[in-house]
């Protein structure tokens, strides 16, 4: 199973159009490995956007420069996995 | 496992493997009501089933559900199931499922994207796409939700099929799609077509390639209305409706485009739980409040196509 241990899971809010195309240059680094689940679109609404580990410093970095709002939706992806993992186990069980 | 559909547990996630035994316990259990059809074989060669609920008749006028084309959103197979048993339950004692049925047959296809579903048991828990490979690319797979034959190539979809929302290299090129496209197009007399996806909470109406309103905005805007009303009324979650355009993004190449084209007004594409906490990732215990209350909006689009033939 592939790990994702250390991935997090950040909420970015763009506030308005300029934000919401910086974030879009963001989409467009392939490097950071970003996984957006639900991407950008219009000022206001949402954007997730899993971050491997290894990218979490590099996108924050990111947001902050251009002041952009962002909120951890979750902190370990894995943690989640495991507990969702443990509860298939226990059924069978 | 489970020795029937009521020994089945609704309330945690299952394999392919588990879901694939629960419909053959459901046709087993209910031979006059529900059978199993395969519409094709994935890129992996796993059998694509759709459940047929049926009281007779001749390609009757139909509606169409299907859940997990996006494999990793898991809540939305589990949802399936549960309405599948949803409905061989309230035929014959809910008067409104009773009268669909007496009029309309529903197909459900509960796991859309099998390969992708398995693929996520056994690898990748976040995987999306199909499992297709590309000629040229290290990258595996196909948005299959950007893969329809409704501004195929247009804004809205990637052609880099190392992204998350690659179009694929033409239209239909995703069996997971052609399957479906072929049944819809044989079978001629769909008159419902509903997506299920998950998340954020949205219930969405073409069309996703352009912010120009489709033809019946007006219908389909009030129905979704009616129907977020309905899905709100069990457990108070908030969802809001619109054109895919206006309401998220630009997506081209999208399911419901696609049937909207082929003339089947009533298109609908859900996103259901959760409001962000979790994403992908929502906890077994809310499998069932979640089908529930989505339920409660499925029966208002389909009761709606029902009485508003066309």
């Amino acid at each position: 199973l592939e790990n994702f241990v250390g991935h997090q899971v950040l909420r970015i809010s763009a506030a308005d159009e300029a934000q919401v195309q910086k974030v879009k240059e963001l989409e467009d680094l392939e490097h950071l490995q970003l996984d957006f689940w639900r991407g950008p679109a219009q000022p206001g609404s949402s954007i997730d956007v899993r971050v491997p580990f290894p990218s979490i410093q590099a996108v924050k970095v990111f947001l902050e420069a251009h002041a952009i709002s962002y909120s951890i939706m979750i902190e370990d992806v894995q943690s989640l996995l495991d507990e969702e993992q443990e509860q298939m186990f226990a059924f069978q069980g | 496992r489970a020795r029937s559909t009521n020994t089945f547990n609704y309330a945690i996630y299952h394999t392919l493997d588990e879901i694939y035994e629960f419909m053959d316990m459901l046709v087993a259990e209910n031979p006059q009501l529900v059978s199993k059809l395969q519409i094709g074989n994935t890129y992996e060669g796993r059998p694509i089933y759709v459940l047929k609920f049926s009281t007779g008749g001749n390609k009757r006028p139909a509606i169409w559900i299907d859940t997990g084309i996006h494999s990793r959103e898991w809540v939305t197979q589990a949802s399936g199931t549960w309405f599948a048993k949803k409905i061989t339950e309230d035929y014959g004692q809910d008067p409104k499922i009773t009268a669909i049925l007496s009029n309309m047959d529903i197909f459900l296809e509960i796991v859309t994207n099998p390969d992708g579903f398995a693929f996520t048991h056994s690898t990748n828990r976040l995987w999306r796409k199909t499992r297709s490979r590309t000629a040229g690319s290290s990258c595996i797979g196909v948005d299959p939700n950007r893969n329809w034959d409704a501004a195929f190539g247009m804004p809205g979809a990637s052609g880099n099929p190392c992204t998350e929302t690659y179009r694929g290299k033409y239209a239909n090129s995703e069996t997971e799609v052609k399957s479906i496209v072929d049944f819809v197009k044989d079978h001629g007399n769909i008159k419902g077509f509903i997506s299920i996806h998950s998340y954020s909470q949205l219930l969405l109406y073409p069309y996703g390639y352009t912010n120009t309103p489709n033809p019946d905005q007006q219908e389909l805007d009030q129905l979704a209305k009616e129907a977020v009303t309905a899905l709100s009324s069990l457990h108070g979650t908030k969802y809001t409706y619109g054109s895919i355009y206006t309401t998220i993004y630009q997506a081209s190449g999208n399911t419901i485009d696609w049937t909207y084209s082929q003339g089947i007004k009533y298109s609908y594409t859900f996103e259901l739980r959760d409001t962000g906490r979790y994403g992908f990732l929502l906890p077994a215990s809310q499998i069932i409040p979640t089908a529930q209350e989505t339920w409660l909006a499925l029966v208002t689009i389909m009761d709606h196509v029902k009485n508003h033939p066309y």
